[in-house]
């Protein structure tokens, strides 16, 4: 018994573990999209020039850019989407423990 | 007497008009250094292209564009103190009438 004690302690262990580095993931695409968003916003600000770098900027490459972070944005959403279903999905199997 | 009254009275309205038109002024030149910092802070994360446009950027245009927006930044920031020495005095004013 002490052994099986032992051994759900250490399973339970390391699903906390696994856990914790997925929500350091989640939060480094959280702070990816904070700054694409920031960069977008911008962007959507700016006339024909860069209001970061002062750069000529075209109508067509400015909303190339756009179309560009809000990609990126949905993708990383989507990314963060399934690493939340993965840290529930690791709760039900440390209630079942 | 009446005549005195009113004139005050006038007189303060003015005087309280002008220390309105004041204080927006000093909100616009906040609102554009809030501005000039967020591309300023972008660019002193930057490493060789522009963080919001993608188009590179040597380190010596770089630097260049981030004492620009410092100096602005003073500048902005003098004009400022100016307008609220300005708003003091009118404060004073208003009180002597
Ligand atoms: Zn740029």
């Amino acid at each position: 018994l002490d052994r099986k004690i032992k051994d759900i302690k250490e399973e339970k262990r390391k699903k906390e573990e696994e856990k914790e580095s997925i929500l350091s993931e989640i939060n480094e695409y959280k702070g990816q999209n904070t700054e694409i968003l920031r960069a977008k916003q911008e962007l959507e600000k700016a006339a024909d020039k860069c209001p970061t770098c002062g750069q000529t900027l075209s109508v067509t490459h400015k909303n190339k850019l756009i179309r560009d972070y809000s990609r990126k944005i949905r993708e990383n959403q989507n990314i963060i989407s399934e690493k939340e279903v993965k840290i529930e999905e690791i709760n039900e199997e440390i209630k079942r423990l």
